[in-house]
């Protein structure tokens, strides 16, 4: 799974997400991550996310519009947000990780597993890539 | 406001500890350009929602990657697509699943986000809203690599005889 989460001058955030699925999956099985609300999100003013991972975990914890959730009735940071959730969900098979940046331009990427791809680009042009 | 753009890329069952060092180099450049597409629609005033279309684009191109051009197969051999994209500004939503043919599957997401007066199209409706929206289609070939086929063909053998799945996360998800 591949995907992109984005901050521009204007204040607007974006998300996107797109994946072949796991290798071998069943046929017409829609468990990967890129399903609005569980692994897709953008909402200005809270956050944008993409993730990767067990589709169905993710899916059943709605987890990217609970990232949000949790910033907007909880008051809880990106970093907060994000990392609680990636814990909570690993002890119940959800494996992966994902890409995250709230309205102030604040990043997040957290991830319970191995296998993981990363990269951040800031306003200044500056480039971190990361693998584990 | 200084905008910022991250990206994850999955690589399917290419594993940390398999990765040669031109391998991991290869991984990095792939990053970096996904990154230098993305930021520069940013840097340029552009908007967040065509900075990630730029940037996953990138990503589906590159076979190293599982989406797109790199996309996997299921246990049918065939292979299929799933894409989502959001805009924060407005949330607007759009997202394609189950089929083939879409060179840059982000595109289709987005296609239905601002072409349609709908959120996700799925299998042969999906396929037919692409060519409707006048998205360019590829034949399965295109997207098929050897690498990936031969994952596959190394997962069902696993699966035929029987051998314990070795229960590493990297083989869990797309």
């Amino acid at each position: 799974t591949v995907g992109a989460v984005a901050l521009d001058s204007a204040g607007h955030l974006a998300a996107a997400t797109s994946t072949g699925g796991m290798t071998a999956k069943a046929e017409g099985r829609v468990g990967d991550s890129p399903v609005i609300g569980a692994g897709t999100w953008a909402e200005d003013n809270t956050c944008a996310i993409s993730a990767t991972g067990h589709g169905e975990i993710f899916i059943r914890h709605a987890v990217a519009h609970e990232i949000s959730s949790r910033m907007r009735w909880g008051g809880q940071s990106l970093k907060k947000a994000a990392e609680g959730i990636i814990a909570e969900i690993a002890p119940l098979g959800g494996s992966g990780g994902l890409i995250a940046v709230d309205g102030e331009g604040n990043v997040s990427m957290p991830f319970n597993c191995s296998g993981m791809y990363r990269g951040v680009v800031r306003g200044d042009g500056s480039l971190e890539t990361a693998i584990f | 406001m200084s905008p910022v753009l991250a990206i994850h890329g999955g690589a399917g069952v290419i594993l940390r500890a398999s990765m040669t060092a031109d391998m991991e180099a290869a991984y990095h450049e792939g990053l970096r350009t996904a990154l230098q597409a993305g930021h520069a629609v940013l840097s340029k005033g552009g908007k967040a929602l065509d900075a990630v279309v730029a940037a996953v684009m990138a990503l589906e191109d590159d076979p190293l990657f599982n989406a797109g051009r790199g996309a996997v197969f299921n246990a049918e051999g065939r292979l299929e697509m799933d894409a989502a994209i959001m805009d924060g500004s407005d949330r607007r939503a759009g997202a394609i699943a189950g089929l083939c043919g879409p060179r840059n599957p982000i595109l289709a997401a987005k296609a239905v986000m601002e072409k349609s007066d709908h959120v996700f199209f799925a299998g042969p409706g999906a396929a037919a809203f692409c060519r409707s929206a006048g998205l360019v289609m590829e034949d399965e070939s295109y997207f098929r690599t050897e690498r990936r086929w031969k994952s596959l063909q190394d997962e069902l053998e696993r699966r035929r005889t029987g051998q314990a799945d070795d229960n590493d996360e990297a083989r869990k998800h797309g």
